[in-house]
């Protein structure tokens, strides 16, 4: 998915 | 995680540290750029918004250090020891910089909300927020070699990346074009750096560059 929750990244 | 994500961050965490480090102990700024150092800063809190929502201790304490260690690297550049900025010497326009990627944000972000079109405004500023420091090494033709390693850090942690972007794709079927493409753009950006610093940093000269 591309939602915020799937920036985990730095 | 995986070991190329660990290490570019550990990558990103050593050049910032070596900033600190350079500025600290040689009481002076000289050769830096305090409009990529403020990039730097708008770059992690716009991206970091959500740093209280719990991700992990570590990605929590990482962001955390990215936004701490660099206001500390602008506040000792424009108050500490402002007397050995090379202002004239700092003089991309960084406007050209900026209002693409206000663009890019308002344009192509995943979603429409506040969150995700900072988010977004991050991962372009970022990919170029370098070319203030690279164009001030350019025009005074020479860079102090703690400078130099901390450009070659800061370059590896964006190409360490793009490693855990292609082993994220083939493990986890995860993409995230915007980061994939930013990320491409701002190693790109170092390589004539890269060529510069293995030909001359390593083998122990200092980066002059030819007239």
């Amino acid at each position: 998915g591309h939602s915020h929750d799937s920036h985990d990244e730095l | 995680m995986n070991i190329f994500r660990l290490a570019a961050d550990i990558s990103h965490a050593v050049a910032i540290v070596l900033l600190l480090y350079k500025i600290w102990t040689s009481r002076s700024c000289a050769g830096l750029s305090l409009k990529s150092q403020s990039l730097y800063v708008a770059v992690f809190v716009s991206r970091y918004l959500d740093i209280f929502r719990f991700v992990s201790f570590y990605n929590t304490f990482m962001k955390l250090f990215f936004i701490i260690g660099s206001s500390a690297t602008v506040y000792l550049m424009a108050f500490k020891f402002k007397h050995t900025y090379q202002k004239e010497n700092d003089s991309f326009p960084v406007l050209y910089l900026i209002l693409p990627c206000i663009a890019m944000a308002f344009v192509l972000p995943y979603e429409y909300n506040p969150v995700e079109i900072l988010w977004t405004f991050s991962i372009w500023q970022e990919s170029v927020a370098i070319f203030p420091q690279l164009f001030m090494v350019q025009k005074t033709g020479e860079a102090e070699s703690i400078t130099s390693h901390y450009l070659f850090a800061l370059g590896s942690y964006r190409g360490l990346y793009i490693l855990n972007w292609i082993y994220r794709y083939v493990v986890e079927d995860h993409v995230d074009w915007i980061s994939i493409v930013a990320g491409v753009i701002q190693t790109v950006l170092y390589c004539d750096f890269f060529y510069l610093y293995i030909t001359r940093v390593i083998k122990g000269r200092k980066l002059d560059l030819p007239a």
